[in-house]
């Protein structure tokens, strides 16, 4: 069982799009999946056809200590695929995360629960921002996930959360590794070119090979409730997805 | 004297990039102009050519009451047009309001000074997600521009500002007005096309006439440092954000 958060401090850098994607390859490989919505604007939850003002309990009631993980989890269009969503109640348990001595909640809740679940993937999405929800998600995860947009503001924002990883390498967990991959790529884009080996040269293991090019069909997944793998499995965003998939969960690459 | 917020909760709409642009634009409509960026992860501070890291005293210094509002004022590569910049250091400043009682810490800095100011316009650019200093701005401004994807995410999440707007004019402002404007728009896109006339449904005279297109010239004046308006003025983006200054600031409507 490995717990990978999906995570990067920049707003928009699909994110949400990479755990749904991620998930739908990781099925599509013949395993179980669980994914976990942290972010109150509930994009996750929406992404796999659920609505936020709908589906109930959701992980804020998980948090709260109200209802048990099993009863938060729900189905999704694709078979193996489960949901832990999201509503915006989320922001008011964060606020509430502030005034505890001890905000690590995520890992006291889901820890022995997960270890004796039967997913052999568990994807935490989390919200834009480094608050403490994130921290929470990267205290629970094994292996930081982290989509990068060929573009000025994420990536240098990439600094502030590669120092959060080390911060929580520190204090939590030694070995946790992380992996960057570009997202929204446009080959023809020369500052998209220029970004990419900038970055090759900065992470040099940390960034995967594998590239997601821009593609509007995961514009069209999102709006269908499904993983663009499931939506359109033969696209390119697809087909990428796939092969992220692999290069990152066959053989785990520390960074 | 104006103070206009810009915000919406989800990630990567163009909120930093309509802050800086609007900007431009009224600074060549000869107004004297403040930018003020309230995002730990700094981008309008980078889009005007600072660094975070290095520029000096930030938000964060003046909302600690370590430095005055004047010191915190940094020319930018535009004539007329100032900016008091970011850091990530915010993010603890954030931290901090939630064990206060009376969190409205950017109203009590600026609300006097501003008045006394020389400045027509003051633009507060906002993090995604609803945290305390995207609240802060909302109960400092006048008027709220809502920078909205035409897609499936940030059409849905608007409901959760909107939320917001009304529970700010209900505690704070009674007269707090709003605008919604779509960015980065493909005409040619027919999910753009259906997300628009959905809007218009919904918002009414909240939604401006005015549509930024998605113009490549956008993402090139980030990396010179300057708002698309001064560093490619007769691109097709910088013409729209000045028919949209043109649009939401000279009759103020209210919605
Ligand atoms: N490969 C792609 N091709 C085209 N569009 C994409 C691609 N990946 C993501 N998008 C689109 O970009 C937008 C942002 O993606 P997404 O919402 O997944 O980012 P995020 O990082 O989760 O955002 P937030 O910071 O708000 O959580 C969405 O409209 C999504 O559909
Ligand atoms: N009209 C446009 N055409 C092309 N690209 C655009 C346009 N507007 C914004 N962008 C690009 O989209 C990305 C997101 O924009 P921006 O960072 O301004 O959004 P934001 O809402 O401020 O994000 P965050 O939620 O992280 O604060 C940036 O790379 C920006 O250059
Ligand atoms: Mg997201
Ligand atoms: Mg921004």
């Amino acid at each position: 069982m490995q717990v990978v958060a999906v995570s990067h401090p920049k707003g928009g850098v699909a994110k949400t799009t990479s755990a749904a994607a991620l998930a739908g390859a990781l099925v599509r490989m013949g395993h179980r999946v669980l994914v976990v919505d942290l972010d109150p604007q509930s994009s996750l939850t929406l992404a796999l056809g659920h609505l936020p003002n709908r589906v109930w309990p959701t992980l804020a009631e998980v948090l709260q200590y109200r209802h048990g993980l099993e009863e938060a989890v729900h189905a999704t269009q694709v078979k193996g695929l489960d949901l832990i969503p999201a509503s915006p109640k989320l922001a008011l348990v964060q606020r509430e995360l502030h005034g505890q001595e001890d905000y690590t909640v995520l890992r006291a809740r889901f820890r022995s629960w997960l270890n004796q679940s039967s997913y052999d993937y568990v994807l935490l999405d989390t919200p834009p921002g480094q608050g403490l929800l994130t921290l929470n998600a990267l205290i629970l995860a094994q292996q930081v996930l982290i989509p990068t947009q060929p573009e000025y503001f994420s990536a240098y924002a990439l600094r502030y959360l590669l120092q959060t990883i080390r911060w929580v390498r520190l204090r939590f967990q030694p070995l946790l590794a992380y992996q960057a991959f570009l997202t929204m790529y446009q080959s023809r884009n020369r500052a998209h070119a220029w970004i990419r080996a900038r970055l090759e040269v900065t992470l040099g293991p940390g960034l995967c090979r594998t590239v997601i090019p821009l593609d509007t069909k995961v514009r069209e997944a999102a709006i269908a409730g499904l993983p663009v793998t499931h939506f359109a499995p033969k696209s390119r965003a697809a087909r990428a997805y796939l092969a992220l998939a692999q290069e990152v969960f066959t053989h785990e690459q520390q960074a």
